[in-house]
């Protein structure tokens, strides 16, 4: 399995939509202080079920719609689509390719789709279970968020290794 | 199942001390179960010890080396079950050139299976990266994407 | 005594905004009292508003941004009550090149009246330096002192 | 008031006696992850009084004292002075240099010394109550420790501010 694409419409500070095509092997994400490179990574925690707001570093989940700036509006919605290649059938299901999107409004609705059909948010949960990109999302270290593996609980590590299982 | 979590554990155990040994040369560590009589319910600590030095509690290691036997435990997790990509964001910052090179081998072991977007302000690190992505916010609060092959870019300032 | 309080945080306010400002172009920030019908009991908020950018909460700020926010609090303190000397270990990390530039220039605005010993392994942070040291540890596992006046010294590797 | 030199000996990772001499203005400290650079920093802390273990990353105060390593015992003793110019008779005492010491033994016995004459930790305290260097000891940003500022409630924010007043 393979990341494709990421495509953000309103999260965050994207307030445009954004797509970044994934090469093969490292892809190196700069720029200065400030400008959204930790946002993309909260854009993938958050398109794969991240359900924690305190995780994204927000008050609500609320807060990760385009809050407006002092040049333009709020925006009403944050969408994030993640598409991936499934030619080697990782994930249970008969597409070669799998686009998971995630979509909230301002009201607190919340929409989700794999490959464009209407879905909930348990689905996208169960397609992912096994792929290694499901619940406790291990391979994502966020900012400032290493040390937190030597300051945990000995049971939370434990949750890790079983996550591994 | 205890017996799978024993398992788990052996084998995470094993990646953590080779891993360990590469970013610590002469240092040794190992996963300890928190409460050996009880394996249903324990959970797991870490020992470590750098090359010369006295074996001693965790919070006593320095920036550096935290970093670096955190990376340990979560890249032998990573060999145990490997990702299909990895986001590692400024992990490296507290680290020294030396370190950074023994970071850099570590990306270079599972950058083979998996894709791994790396978050840096480090040019040793964008040097090591197939392709780069420009993140910019201009005067209107709105993040935008340049994306560059790395063939095609010279890195000036980060 | 309130009175007393009351100016202090007037004073540092006003400081915290001259110091924001001086780090976030077309920023701004500002302190608030966590309660202002309660002076006697009530803490003290952060407000910040990089520049172009929606205030929000503080959480949302960028690893970089916090850190300023952090410096620019701490260094408005300083100007109303000055140390003899300080320690800043590492608080530059986060920061990008430009930020670099605008913490040493910082630096620059305490070093008159006030000694200041920085834990650094930015070669930029080094430049600014009167005098340096060098801490080593071997296999004894001891540490070790190398002093270096600036202009003795070629900035190799950290 | 000025930092003339501080003199570590058994204390964390200096083992053997050493001595920082200090300039004006600003002083680099610089060297390889773990080679003892923080451990400078814990040193003027613990010398100038601080009680808690946790801010000198330790689980109790005796993991100040040199623990030995592969090739050498540990020591019965930790000892930290700081030396300081008071020609501007900011410290109120009769001495134009003065010197701090701070000792503890593995048994948990502590002697402090001014100037070389025992005295309680109490009295380096009340010395150094109206220096800027005492209580809160705002003026050292530890390791990680900067965040701190914006994470901590409002409340300990205050209380930086009445200690600067
Ligand atoms: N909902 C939102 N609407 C608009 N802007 C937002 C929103 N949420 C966060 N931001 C902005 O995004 C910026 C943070 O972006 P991010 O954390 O990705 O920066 P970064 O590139 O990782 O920087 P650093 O190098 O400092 O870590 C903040 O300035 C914040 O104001
Ligand atoms: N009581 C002690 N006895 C012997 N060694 C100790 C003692 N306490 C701490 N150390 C050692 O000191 C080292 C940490 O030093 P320190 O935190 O000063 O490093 P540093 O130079 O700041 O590194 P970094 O750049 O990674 O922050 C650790 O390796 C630790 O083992
Ligand atoms: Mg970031
Ligand atoms: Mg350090």
């Amino acid at each position: 399995m393979q990341l494709k694409s990421l495509t953000l419409r309103g999260f965050k500070s994207f307030a445009e939509r954004t797509i970044l095509r994934f090469e093969p092997g490292v892809t190196a994400i700069v720029g200065p202080n400030g400008s959204g490179k930790s946002n993309i990574s909260d854009a993938v925690m958050w398109v794969l079920g991240e359900q924690s707001a305190r995780t994204l570093r927000s008050g609500s989940m609320e807060d990760v719609i385009f809050a407006g700036s002092a040049a333009r509006p709020a925006l009403g919605m944050a969408e994030v689509s993640l598409t991936l290649s499934n030619t080697d059938g990782t994930l249970p299901i008969e597409f070669s390719e799998v686009t998971i999107t995630r979509r909230l409004y301002r009201s607190g609705e919340s929409d989700y789709y794999i490959n464009n059909s209407p879905c909930r948010l348990l689905d996208i949960q169960e397609l992912l279970s096994d792929s290694g990109l499901g619940k406790g999302l291990y391979s994502i270290i966020g900012q400032g968020r290493l040390e937190e593996i030597l300051s945990s609980k000995p049971e939370e590590r434990r949750i890790l290794l079983e996550e591994a299982a | 199942m205890n017996a799978k979590f024993v398992d788990t554990f052996e084998l995470v155990n094993e990646g953590f001390q080779k891993v360990f040994e590469s970013l610590f040369p002469g240092g040794q560590a190992e996963l300890i179960l928190s409460e050996p009589d009880d394996i249903a319910n324990s959970g797991v600590d870490i020992i470590a010890q750098p090359g010369g030095k006295k074996l001693q509690r965790l919070s006593l290691l320095s920036g550096g080396e935290k970093s670096l036997v955190a990376l340990a435990f979560s890249f032998a997790i990573y060999q145990i079950k490997p990702s299909p990509f990895y986001i590692l964001d400024e992990v490296e910052a507290a680290l020294d050139d030396i370190n950074l090179q023994r970071f850099i081998s570590l990306v270079h072991k599972i950058r083979r299976d998996s894709q791994i977007l790396i978050v840096t302000h480090q040019r040793r690190t964008m040097e090591v990266a197939d392709s780069l992505y420009g993140v910019s916010m201009q005067a209107d609060g709105v993040s935008r994407l340049i994306s560059q092959k790395f063939s095609e870019v010279t890195v000036g300032t980060a």
